[in-house]
């Protein structure tokens, strides 16, 4: 028996949202730490990692370690369906072949039932062990989405580099080129709008902006992103979502040639 | 110019 109640149900409408377009098929495992996913996109370039934990949730019951295949296309679609405001329930029974979603309004005078279909998917599953980051760059979440939306309007793939100093996005296209340099911040009142640095060794690395205007799909997730980068390792992109865990995007990087 | 790399390249297969 699974049964998850989580009372801010427009934060699964927005995970949702974050993660539709990188991968249609994915399992989400339950567990007694939390709900989770770990699925790669269809052409293996990129990853993308959530965890909701427990603890984040009003009532959480998961009697043994399940696994449900789900479409996410089809699972967005339903959770479009609940107010953003909505109490949503998860709910699916032992060897059931469906999961029940289920939306209440803040006055409790509406109940909706939406019952998926669960699906058989033969996923691989990637050890990502801890890793020490040569850089380190947090900044405000609606600010990296900005730099990722308008460099793909010039070219097709961003080179990041990180100094002491801030952070360089660099682009080029049949047109021209385009250059921003985030500065390090030092100001206190705001820390949402700091660009904070950790730079053990400067690091450039170049990567397909497509696939970090997807991941950007998790700005409404999160007032900050965390990019992680060394050299020779996928760049982690991570939206911390408040009070539950997180959803990380790893990328493999493109060789400069 | 620039070859992308596959991600499974870098994490081993649980």
């Amino acid at each position: 028996m699974l049964e998850l109640r989580l009372l801010q149900g427009g934060l699964l409408k927005k995970v949702l949202e974050a993660m539709k377009d990188l991968v249609n098929d994915a399992n989400f495992d339950c567990s007694p730490t939390g709900f989770s996913l770990q699925a790669m996109d269809s052409s293996h370039v990129a990853l993308v990692s959530l965890l909701l934990r427990s603890e984040g949730f009003e009532h959480y019951r998961c009697d043994r370690n399940v696994s449900m295949g789900m479409n996410l296309n089809n699972m967005a679609k339903m959770l479009r369906c609940a107010g953003n405001d909505d109490i949503v329930t998860l709910k699916a029974d032992d060897g059931s072949d469906c999961i029940t979603f289920m939306f209440e309004n803040p006055s409790q005078d509406k109940i909706a039932d939406f019952e998926m279909k669960l699906m058989d998917i033969d996923s691989e599953h990637l050890g990502i062990p801890d890793a020490e980051y040569q850089s380190i760059v947090r900044m405000p979440a609606a600010e990296f989405a900005r730099i990722c939306r308008d460099l793909s309007t010039i070219g097709d793939t961003v080179l990041i580099s990180v100094s002491k100093e801030g952070v360089q996005f660099s682009t080029r296209g049949d047109m021209g080129t385009a250059n921003i340099v985030c500065r390090r911040t030092t100001t206190v009142d705001k820390p949402e709008e700091d660009v904070i640095i950790e730079m053990e060794e400067p690091v450039s690395l170049t990567f397909a902006l497509r696939y970090l205007n997807s991941f950007t799909k998790a700005t409404p997730l999160a007032t900050q992103v965390t990019i992680s980068m060394s050299s020779d390792l996928p760049m982690v992109i991570e939206y911390r979502i408040e009070g539950m865990g997180y959803i990380r995007y790893y990328l493999a990087p493109k060789i400069d040639e | 110019p620039n070859e992308q790399f596959n991600i499974s390249l870098f994490y081993a297969d649980l």
